[in-house]
């Protein structure tokens, strides 16, 4: 389960 | 990184630093709502808990830490100063927020990407921060008059989250990002609650006259 590139955002 | 990300952000974070500066230079926190900061605060807890785990950049975790900051800042002012606290609309702000805590916290068991911790409380916070503004929105229909840095603390609030809608439509069809349905419907719902503070803050705005919500 690869991290969801949304968690980069705030 | 996205101009539409990077605009919200930045509104996001002027919104705090506008209503710190209110709270501060004013003395007052007239016409702000304790139970939407107080909310916020829960947000931004259970949305940052990665500050210690992942590291994406030096922008992210600086930004991460100045909105917890300043969220347990203004609720400290709000509930402890003595000056400031003499302020509060108590009689007001009635809406019931923990009402909305455990709908949310439910929903989130039920509805997410994957049943981890960090993933059921980070999806927590995106319910509940689409429905943290409800408190606000309910006292400023209550409140005689708007003051104009209460107005445009709203309004930048509001700025922030249809800014991230933006960024991503932006982030779908340019760098391909799948589907995230629970942030898009959530970030919807969000920016939908202000539609009518929106519509009123622009036309008072335009006529250059003194920001009234229809009660």
């Amino acid at each position: 389960y690869q991290e969801l590139p949304v968690k980069d955002e705030l | 990184m996205n101009i539409f990300r990077l605009a919200g952000d930045m509104s996001h974070l002027l919104s705090v630093i506008l209503l710190l500066l209110k709270i501060r230079t004013t003395k007052s926190c007239a016409g702000i709502s304790l139970k939407t900061q107080e909310l916020y605060v829960v947000v931004f807890l259970a949305r940052y808990l990665n500050l210690f785990t992942r590291y994406y950049s030096f922008y992210n975790t600086v930004m991460k830490l100045v909105f917890i900051a300043t969220s347990v800042c203004i609720v400290w002012y709000m509930r402890f100063h003595k000056v400031v606290k003499q302020t509060y609309n108590k009689d007001l702000d009635t809406f019931r927020h923990y009402v909305v805590i455990p709908p949310c916290f439910l929903l989130a068991l039920l509805v997410h990407h994957e049943f981890t911790v960090m993933e059921v409380l980070w999806t927590f916070s995106l319910y509940l921060e689409a429905v943290a503004i409800l408190p606000q929105l309910i006292l400023l229909q209550r409140t005689r008059n708007i003051d104009n840095l209460t107005g445009n603390y709203i309004f930048l609030l509001g700025a922030y989250r249809a800014l991230y809608l933006l960024n991503w439509i932006y982030r779908f069809f340019m760098e391909k990002a799948q589907a995230r349905w629970i942030s898009w419907i959530s970030g919807l719902v969000q920016t939908a609650l202000y539609a009518d503070f929106f519509y009123y803050y622009i036309k008072s705005w335009k006529n250059n006259e003194k920001l009234k919500l229809p009660a």
